[in-house]
Parts: C-alpha cells; sequence; structure tokens
C-alpha cells in the first residue's frame, strides 16, 4: 500500500489542500450498507495544484453524462468520503437537488470554490460529491461540524453565490449521524428557503 | 499561515495555460 507523495510540480500555482478524486456506482442488487459502500468506492486520483485538477478533471467523464446511480466525490487528501470518516463523524453537508442536465456544470462551479478556498469557514469543509440518479441529480458539499451554525449558514450563503441560485431554491441540510440512524444520505433533511 | 485563495476567473484561465494541457 505503498502512496506517493502528491506535491506541485515546479511553475504549478499550489492548492491550499490536495484533494482526491473517488467514483462510486451501486450495484442494484446490493444492500447500501457500509460494507458494501466502501467495497464500491474507488480512489481514481489527487491532486495538488490548479494545473494537476484541470489535467486530471478534463479527462473524467462529465457527471451529466454518467447513467445510473453512480457518484463522483472530491475530498481533502485524507478524508473518506463516508460518514464514518474522523473528519465527518460530527459533520453534516447542504443538499442541492437538481433536475437533469444541470450537475455538469454545477459540479464544476462547486469544485472551483471549494479548490479557490471560497467559503472561509477556516478547516470546515471536508468535500463535495455529485450524486447521479434516475430523477434527479443532487449535489453536495460536506463540512465537519454540523452543529455550528455559523460555519453552515455561511457554507449555504457562499452556495448560492457561487452556484447563482435563485432565492427561491430549496437548500436541504442533513448530519452524517442521521443518514447512519437512516440509513439514507437524502431522505428525512431539514429544509430552508 | 496564509491561505491560498483563488477566483473563478483565475482557475479558468489556468486551464489554458500550457501547464495543464
Amino acid at each position: 500500500n505503498r502512496r506517493k507523495t502528491i506535491s506541485p510540480a515546479a511553475g504549478e500555482h499550489p492548492l491550499q489542500y490536495n484533494y482526491t478524486f473517488w467514483y462510486s456506482r451501486r450495484t442494484p442488487s446490493r444492500p447500501a450498507n457500509t460494507q458494501s459502500y466502501e467495497q464500491n468506492i474507488r480512489q481514481i486520483g489527487t491532486v495538488a495544484s490548479v494545473e494537476q485538477f484541470w489535467k486530471f478533471y478534463s479527462h473524467l467523464v462529465r457527471p451529466g453524462d454518467l447513467t445510473g446511480h453512480s457518484d463522483f466525490h472530491l475530498f481533502k487528501e485524507g478524508i473518506k468520503p463516508m460518514w464514518e470518516d474522523e473528519a465527518n463523524k460530527n459533520g453534516g453537508k447542504w443538499i442541492i437537488r437538481l433536475r437533469k442536465g444541470l450537475a455538469s456544470r454545477f459540479w464544476e462551479n462547486i469544485i472551483l470554490a471549494m479548490l479557490g478556498e471560497q467559503f472561509m469557514v477556516g478547516e470546515e469543509i471536508c468535500g463535495v460529491v455529485v450524486s447521479i440518479r434516475f430523477q434527479e441529480d443532487i449535489l453536495s458539499i460536506w463540512n465537519k461540524t454540523a452543529s455550528d451554525q455559523v460555519t453552515t449558514s455561511r457554507i449555504r450563503d457562499t452556495l448560492r453565490r457561487v452556484l447563482n441560485l435563485p432565492p427561491n431554491t430549496i437548500m436541504e441540510y442533513k448530519t452524517h449521524n442521521d443518514s447512519l440512524k437512516d440509513n439514507s444520505s437524502f431522505r428525512n433533511t431539514k429544509i430552508t428557503l | 499561515g496564509t491561505r491560498i485563495i483563488y477566483d473563478r476567473k483565475f482557475l479558468l484561465d489556468c486551464r489554458t495555460s500550457p501547464l495543464a494541457r
């Protein structure tokens, strides 16, 4: 399990953090328990600079072109995109439901905001996820401390700005603890307008 | 330390720089 340390090459623009891309796809026949989730999720690459990000990202399928039940995750290096990870266990996420056709553009915009450190919430951001589903697609941003309302409000307001969301967009927050309890990512959320 | 902040336009401009190709 030898891992190379990823760092910016000479002349590249370093990112505040290294980020790792993950991909997961649910096999419909299997239950969505923790074990099968962990088996279905794959690390696909880590980037340390703006240039490395674009090189990697340009070769990825756009999320809007994915089919079935699949997710792209972009998380700070060292944080697994799982509720149980040490960095996530007291955290939660904002959820934005997107009608079909919008996922690729919103995914790119949320990534650029995260890589560019636009959220101004210290170390609180863990990562972002785009979830491709049958009826709608879902964008999520995970933070470390679900109980910190100053942080979660600031993330919500930054999201509205960087994604240019209409004022009536429904924003939903769910703690990972609640997700663990009901074994669901997107049901029973707290809705704010 | 200092935080490395990039705006959207800067990041998009880097996409077309020779280093990112």
